[in-house]
């Protein structure tokens, strides 16, 4: 089954929230906090991305991948998930 | 004579009120005074309705969230057909009040119990990963019974944040001693699925619950597979009696079903274990299962015994989980000695698939030197990648040392991906305490046809364990010294000889005699437990 790629990202940045809030700015995202509550986890969102999309957004990829600052991201897909 | 509660709805819960024989053996536990008080659950689902008269007086709101709305509140989204049910009637089957005159009665009714709303909305890695580390310092025991579809399909796991939030919670959870995941099987049985095919009940972190019905047999919705656990009652035909708990709008069901329902109950169980002795780890626990799960009256045609001599089969893991047990053993369990781990790499150049292939690897480098590193196995794990034509025809079984074969995944005749397994990660709780050192034989068998092709990548042998004999431990009672200092009333340091009524439970004492059952009273600490030195938590 083809992934669905939603308009939140996974981001671990290597110096906490100022980062995060700066790198939030610059490219439009929404910075929803950490993941974890101890570490350099943060849940960003993008407004301008598509809810729910069968291709990931190669925009912001490539805009991540180019922050020295971020060690790692990951645009999160739908997991498809059921009650037993 | 034991007490029961007098709530209506528990003559109804046939699964614990001695109705049959043997059921989980709770009623013996609450005899003895122990309830769940000061444990917290939380159950990870789509809500919990906080305001439920047989919830609200146990209802933790730090236990709870919801992730959807990112808000405190996790109140379910109720619709006309009611299918954010699930988490409010998981969460009554866990901590509903007793003896309050409505519905039935938790296993661990003086449990804290929360929920988190997660599963009716978008759920991600991120979603996942934020509910399964909600408060790991509140919460003591989290409980899921949803995961990947059960389609019979579907090779599917937690994601990187995910797999990150169970690994900062069994070492960073509850002070180190270690987050506890409880986890449904899975209800694929109908489509032949398997639950190694699920990383969720076939992580290491997490202790996976499966299903047998009131007669002890396998529900048609039961997955087998070997990360099994332990299992308890569910649901089975539609003629079968099934599980009470409370439901949404204020009422009550006797209609609860499915893996969805066992895993609740083990949870609660494994509630009152806790509340038995607080220093478990997650590993502790995980021990303590494998000791207090039997084959009791459960039926199966794979029953066989491992090579320490405890019976396991891929549909019930070590049997049903007997509360009296668990708890006996809690009290003196002597806590697990650090965790050691050894990879093999046993293939790691591409290696054609024949229709019946054995990989051997004899392993007797997993010692430091003279010192065995691990001499008592706990998981052990395949990981590997292979290609295959059809992935479901490919049937992988992995034989121990002594002799203990379970089957890592069997035919899944809905599985036609040729997409193959790609670093997947098989699970077996079947050698537990077995001595790894030995051949370990790895089968791989086309049970489709012919002319089925494939080539495997590689395949790398995990195995967890500690280095002490888990066999050498006296079975029962584990006393390490009969002495045992008590404190009156004034903190007064008092010696005494151990007096048959005391037990010794990881340095602390408990005087096991609680006279009454009932909910909400709450009993002198010194008459509940004294404490004795040192005090050491466990490390896992």
């Amino acid at each position: 089954l083809a992934p669905i790629y939603v308009s939140s990202w996974a981001v671990r940045m290597t110096q906490g929230y100022q980062e995060a809030e700066r790198l939030s700015r610059k490219f439009g995202f929404v910075n929803l906090g950490q993941i974890f509550p101890d570490d350099q986890f943060f849940h960003l969102r993008h407004r301008g991305v598509a809810k729910q999309s069968l291709t990931p957004h190669w925009g912001h990829q490539l805009r991540l991948k180019k922050e020295p600052k971020v060690q790692w991201f990951e645009q999160q897909t739908l997991r498809r998930r059921v009650k037993r | 004579s034991l007490v029961s509660p007098t709530d209506p709805w528990f003559s109804k819960q046939w699964y614990m009120n001695h109705e049959i024989q043997p059921d989980h053996n709770i009623l013996r536990v609450w005899n003895q005074g122990l309830t769940g008080r000061g444990v917290v659950v939380s159950i990870l689902d789509d809500g919990i309705e906080k305001d439920h008269p047989d919830l609200w007086a146990n209802y933790d709101p730090l236990a709870s969230y919801d992730f959807n709305d990112y808000d405190p509140d996790p109140q379910p989204r109720y619709t006309t057909s009611d299918e954010n049910r699930h988490g409010t009637r998981c969460a009554g089957e866990v901590a509903s009040t007793a003896n309050n005159g409505f519905c039935g009665t938790g296993v661990a009714f003086n449990a804290r119990i929360g929920g988190v709303r997660m599963l009716d909305g978008t759920v991600t890695d991120i979603v996942e990963a934020q509910s399964l580390s909600l408060q790991p310092q509140h919460i003591h025991i989290y409980s899921a019974s949803w995961g990947p579809e059960d389609d019979g399909r579907t090779v599917d796991g937690p994601g990187i944040l995910t797999r990150e939030a169970f690994r900062r919670g069994v070492t960073k959870g509850r002070q180190g001693l270690g987050t506890l995941f409880i986890w449904a099987s899975g209800n694929g049985g109908l489509h032949y699925d398997n639950c190694n095919c699920d990383g969720y009940t076939n992580s290491i972190h997490t202790l996976s619950v499966g299903s047998t019905t009131r007669q002890g047999r396998v529900p048609w919705y039961s997955e087998a597979c070997a990360s099994t656990f332990t299992t308890t009652f569910s649901s089975g035909l539609a003629t079968d009696p099934q599980i009470v708990t409370t439901d949404l709008h204020h009422q009550c069901t006797d209609k609860h079903t499915g893996t969805s329902a066992s895993a609740p109950l083990a949870a609660g169980m494994i509630a009152l274990a806790l509340e038995a002795n607080p220093l478990l780890t997650w590993r502790d626990l995980q021990h303590l299962v494998v000791r207090a799960s039997r084959p009791a009256q459960l039926q199966a045609e794979d029953w066989k015994f491992n090579g320490v001599g405890r019976q396991v089969s891929h549909h019930y893991g070590y049997g049903l989980l007997d509360a009296g047990l668990l708890v006996d053993l809690a009290r003196v369990w002597v806590p697990t000695q650090p965790q050691r781990k050894c990879t093999i790499r046993v293939v790691h150049t591409p290696t054609p698939i024949l229709p019946r292939m054995l990989v051997a690897k004899n392993v007797s480098a997993c010692s430091e030197g003279p010192r065995r590193l691990i001499r008592s196995l706990e998981h052990v794990q395949v990981q590997l990648s292979l290609s295959y034509s059809r992935r479901g025809d490919l049937e992988i079984s992995l034989t121990s040392p002594m002799g203990t074969r379970s089957t890592l995944v069997a035919i899944r005749p809905l599985d036609i991906s040729g997409q193959g397994y790609n670093n997947w990660i098989f699970m077996s709780t079947h050698y537990w305490d077995e001595d790894p050192h030995g051949l370990w034989m790895l089968d791989l068998e086309n049970k489709g046809y012919y002319f089925n092709t494939g080539t495997l990548h590689y395949y790398t042998l995990l195995l967890y364990g500690t280095a002490e004999d888990m066999t050498a431990r006296p079975p029962g009672h584990q006393v390490t010294s009969r002495t045992c200092v008590q404190r009156d009333t004034e903190g007064l340091r008092q010696e005494s000889e151990g007096d048959g009524q005391s037990s010794i439970v990881a340095w602390l004492c408990v005087l096991s005699s609680w006279p009454t059952l009932n909910s909400h009273t709450h009993q002198a600490v010194t008459t509940g437990w004294v404490s004795c030195h040192p005090v050491i938590p466990a490390r896992a």
